[in-house]
């Protein structure tokens, strides 16, 4: 071990794995987090051998992350298996191994759990489940989620793609009637998954119903050649993530069964006649789930990129700080403790605030179960400025850490800079930042004009106490 | 009111700012709309503002959030281990007022003699913060493998790792790459 780093640990005042356990939830979870590791080391040169993926083709690049992600995959389905019944696994899952990514640039089966299956299991109902959630728990098979359109991303009450009744066959017919209601986007789409969660505005007896989704096999089990119908291919090379394997998709008059429309919530009975949701704010709760997985990531990504600064830091000397003077650690000059220090300050914030948010998400989630909506508001404001700063924070402090670490930081071997590319990747995709705080804008608004009318809910509460008379 | 250099008056001073910038977007938005405009036009024209305030509120959850939790966290903590949050808290929200300084000095009472303090505050933050920089990312506890890193591994061997991840390099695998013959040498013949 370098010798800079040895004098640097022994003088650390606190107990370190203390911390860790702090940071792990605890001592149990240190260990179950490192029997998955152990489990990821077993097959050490099968996942981290071989050529570096930058010096590979954008095929390669898929097809070595394809079979790496067959490796990891069986162990997080062995892992799953233990533990499927619980959410909180289900997270940690999420964000230790699969954010915790071998791959530098994602993975082609991301989507298959932080969407697809998230989804599926808030929107369809029983039948359904039985149907299709344990192969797709096993991956016998392997899903995407498609919203965003070509020319339609956030609003997607936008979205063109059509998915009309015909009671005669009790079938849909999806379909695509322009360029720009092409799907594009979700991961995996491109060459991976055989199944597809698709979103469309729903059509019966001559009136539009609004946005719907839909389970739609896009390719066969067997061939994998896309079905009749289907126009389905990848994307291309992105700044950052290209092994996950984007794409898009179009629909050219595809028909699927009825019950292929996920009915937890509203219906289309056999004769065409709309079930409206009892409710139809409960499908929120999936897209809160994946926001709160999220912020989680922007932590996980944070924390590399602060670890790779620190030490590097501590091992780099540059220049005398006075004249006659060994080189200097650069971790001792003041800009690079300004740049570094106050990274890892925002990744201990972010963290708690991770926390914070998966709780409130609980307690909220529970509450919309049994019908009470009072809080949905706050929890979706919440997880829209939450997600948006987590991962605004992450990209910036992601790129301080990059410059604090010079030349040397801007070597893809560094890590850095692919850290980055996934970091500012996570400001666009579900909900572009901008777009979210204008989100929370609107709930704040709403709350300021019925400051008077009531107790606020406790994410705003403090609005009352420093607008009252004569505090400022 | 009035403003202290403390974490809670820093926090406080975020939900000043945040509730100002609600109440004044409100305030246009109104009086735009009482002009004439639309809703949908005003919400457009006002949006840098609505975000903005989006932002500021987020600022002051997260602050308040990381205080108090972590206060309450810190009272299991050990002694040694619980200064050091306590470090990273405070220099967490002395680092964001000062970024967010604009604001403050537009929202809240904050003087220019309480920014010299937070500037002095913020270097003496940074100088306690220091020694323990190595064990506080160490604590996250990221295998190299998934690190993935060749200037930040456990081990620090810094140089050592870039050298070999340099001869990776394919164009390192032979001694003279074929382009040479077929276009430099012929370009630096004339004969191209």
């Amino acid at each position: 071990v370098n010798k800079d780093l040895i004098k640097e640990r022994a003088k650390c005042t606190f107990n370190v794995t203390e911390l860790t356990y702090f940071l792990d939830g605890g001592k149990e979870k240190t260990f179950e987090r490192k029997e998955r590791e152990r489990a990821l080391l077993s097959k050490r040169e099968e996942l981290f051998g071989g050529t570096p993926d930058e010096y590979l083709s954008h095929k390669e690049k898929y097809e070595n992350s394809m079979r790496k992600a067959v490796i990891l995959f069986s162990l997080l389905r062995k892992i799953q298996e233990a533990n499927n019944t619980d959410l909180t696994n289900y997270r940690n899952l999420l964000s230790g191994v699969l954010s915790a990514s071998i791959s530098q640039d994602g993975s082609p089966f991301g989507l298959h759990y932080i969407m697809f299956m998230p989804v599926f299991m808030s929107q369809a109902d029983e039948e359904q489940q039985k149907k299709w959630l344990h192969r797709a728990l096993n991956c016998s098979i392997i899903g995407s989620y498609a919203q965003t359109e070509l020319g339609h991303g956030t609003f997607i009450r936008g979205l063109e793609t059509t998915a009309t009744y015909d009671p005669s066959t009790q079938e849909f017919v999806l379909h695509s009637p322009t360029l720009t209601s092409y799907k594009w986007w979700p991961g995996g789409l491109g060459n991976t998954v055989n199944y597809c969660i698709v979103i469309a505005q729903l059509y019966s007896k001559g009136e539009c119903h609004g946005v719907h989704s839909f389970i739609v096999q896009v390719r066969d089990e067997d061939t994998h050649m896309p079905l009749p119908g289907i126009k389905v291919g990848e994307i291309g090379v992105k700044m950052g993530l290209n092994a996950v394997n984007n794409g898009f998709i179009g629909f050219d008059n595809v028909r699927i069964p009825r019950t292929n429309m996920l009915m937890k919530h509203a219906k289309i009975l056999e004769d065409g006649t709309y079930v409206k949701s009892k409710n139809s704010k409960l499908i929120y709760g999936a897209m809160v789930f994946v926001r709160v997985v999220i912020v989680f990531d922007s932590v996980n990504y944070l924390a590399k990129a602060i670890t790779v600064a620190t030490r590097y830091s501590a091992v780099r000397r540059q220049s005398q700080l006075k004249e006659g003077e060994p080189e200097r650690q650069i971790l001792d000059y003041v800009t690079q403790q300004d740049k570094i220090l106050t990274a890892i300050a925002g990744c201990f914030a972010m963290k708690m605030n991770a926390r914070m948010l998966w709780d409130t998400f609980n307690v909220i989630n529970d509450q919309l179960h049994q019908g009470n909506m009072e809080r949905l508001g706050e929890l979706h404001a919440l997880a829209c400025c939450l997600k948006a700063i987590s991962t605004t924070d992450s990209s910036m402090f992601t790129e301080r850490c990059r410059l604090a670490c010079g030349g040397h930081g801007y070597m893809v071997s560094s890590n850095l800079p692919p850290t980055y590319a996934l970091t500012t990747a996570s400001c666009t995709y579900e909900g572009d930042n901008t777009v979210l705080l204008l989100q929370t804008a609107r709930f704040l608004l709403k709350t300021w004009r019925q400051i008077d009318s009531g107790p606020l809910t406790p994410t705003v509460q403090y609005l009352k106490t420093v607008s009252a008379p004569g505090f400022s | 009111y009035k403003w202290e250099n403390s974490v809670e008056g820093i926090i406080r001073g975020f939900q000043i700012v945040s509730m100002r910038k609600i109440s004044s977007c409100l305030d246009l938005m109104t009086s735009k709309v009482m002009s004439g405009m639309s809703q949908a036009d005003a919400w457009n024209t006002i949006s840098i503002q609505l975000v903005s305030a989006g932002e500021s509120h987020c600022r002051a959850i997260v602050i308040s959030t990381f205080h108090e939790d972590m206060s309450k966290a810190m009272k299991s903590m050990s002694a040694p281990l619980a200064e050091v949050m306590g470090q990273l808290v405070e220099l967490y929200a002395v680092y964001w007022a000062l970024e967010r300084l604009g604001d403050l000095l537009e929202y809240t009472s904050i003087s220019g003699a309480d920014v010299v303090k937070l500037r002095s505050r913020y270097e003496e933050l940074l100088r306690k913060i220091r020694p323990n920089a190595v064990g506080l990312v160490d604590a996250f506890d990221i295998i190299d493998e998934l690190l993935q890193s060749s200037l930040g591994a456990y081990d620090g061997r810094v140089y050592e790792r870039l050298m070999e991840e340099a001869l990776k390099s394919p164009l390192n695998a032979e001694p003279v790459n074929q382009s040479f013959h077929k276009y430099l040498k012929p370009f630096m013949q004339g004969k191209l």
